[in-house]
């Protein structure tokens, strides 16, 4: 018998300013998202069942940039993805711009395991939930009102925020942001065609 | 961006991804969150899921190169992670997690902190933010 184990995640690069009630409150999602693996592996749950598990909850949730709480489109809406893998065999399922699944990590595992592909996106993704009886809702339902602040925040500093949650370090203002990612683009600092200040980490 | 990496009793390994992408994307925009390989991978030595700067996970492979640098130099799982984060990612920022088929957790992140919590079978269990 081999020992089980569990890792989760919520996102990299916070910002060190978050107020203490954030810390908390994210805090108190990853425990108990952890406790839920962590009673399935007691009882003898399979690693692949246990993280698709794991992965619904914290989509469920609206803390963390996933499912309900994800980050907006430029347009203002949410195009989510993920993907499964399960060690033995190295099989694997994925999904991108999926804007009505409730659950995408399911979706992705449906891919695995009840479709002859390992990736499928957008429409055929969205039609495919439908084939598996997937649970479906509004787009609206993954929108929240703080994403909607933070997107407007972006627009004014026209960026692409990693984290939706955090303005950008050291820029206390949209203008001020917005100069220095002009500043930046002067002096040629990007990656990936953007400047390099706008890809605070997620 | 949320993620699970899980070894089970019977020591086989998964891995999963989930996320919203980036604020203020572009519409039909895909990070690597849904690449196998880059966000997400799971073998007979670990499970990986990755969070940060897409674009960098995706030039880095960074999930298959932490099974890889197990694989074929031979490194535990915390010193494949440190290897990983520090030389595989250029000047970009993430984080990840990671088991391995041992039962062993680990985790790095180059950037300011990352959500996580892990556990093991020996009564191990921690949830973090900072370094």
């Amino acid at each position: 018998m081999a020992r089980w184990a569990i890792a989760i995640h919520g996102g990299a690069g916070v910002d060190p300013n978050l107020p203490e009630h954030r810390q908390e409150e994210a805090k108190r999602v990853l425990a108990r998202c952890l406790q839920v693996g962590v009673d399935l592996l007691r009882a003898g749950a399979t690693a692949l069942d246990v993280v698709e598990a794991v992965v619904r909850e914290l989509e469920t949730d609206p803390c963390f940039n996933s499912g309900r709480g994800s980050a907006l489109t430029r347009a203002g809406t949410v195009e989510m993805e993920a993907s499964i893998m399960d060690g033995r065999g190295r099989r694997c399922g994925a999904v991108s711009g999926v804007s009505t699944v409730k659950n995408p990590v399911s979706l992705a595992r449906r891919v695995m395991d009840k479709s002859p592909h390992s990736y499928l996106a957008f429409d055929g993704a969205e039609d495919f939930a439908r084939e598996q009886g997937l649970e479906v809702v509004d787009n609206s339902y993954f929108i929240t009102e703080e994403n909607i602040g933070m997107l407007k925040l972006a627009k004014e500093a026209n960026s692409i925020l990693f984290d939706y949650r955090i303005p950008l370090a050291g820029a206390d203002t949209c203008s001020a942001l917005a100069a220095a990612t002009e500043n930046l683009n002067s002096n040629g600092m990007v990656m990936n065609g953007l400047p390099i200040s706008i890809y605070a980490p997620e | 961006t949320v993620g699970c990496a899980v070894v089970d009793s019977d020591g086989f390994t998964a891995a999963a991804t989930s996320t919203g992408g980036l604020m203020n994307k572009m519409t039909g925009r895909i990070g690597d969150s849904p690449l196998i390989g880059a966000g997400t991978y799971a073998c007979g030595h670990c499970a990986v899921s990755c969070t940060g700067e897409g674009e960098a996970i995706i030039r880095s492979t960074l999930a298959r190169d932490v099974a890889a640098v197990m694989e074929y130099k031979g490194l535990p799982l915390q010193e494949a992670v440190d290897f990983c984060v520090k030389e595989r990612l250029d000047e970009g920022f993430a984080g990840l997690i990671a088991v391995s088929g041992t039962g062993e957790v680990a985790y790095g992140f180059n950037c300011t902190g990352m959500f996580r919590g892990c556990a093991t079978e020996d009564g191990f269990m921690e949830v973090g933010i900072w370094e």
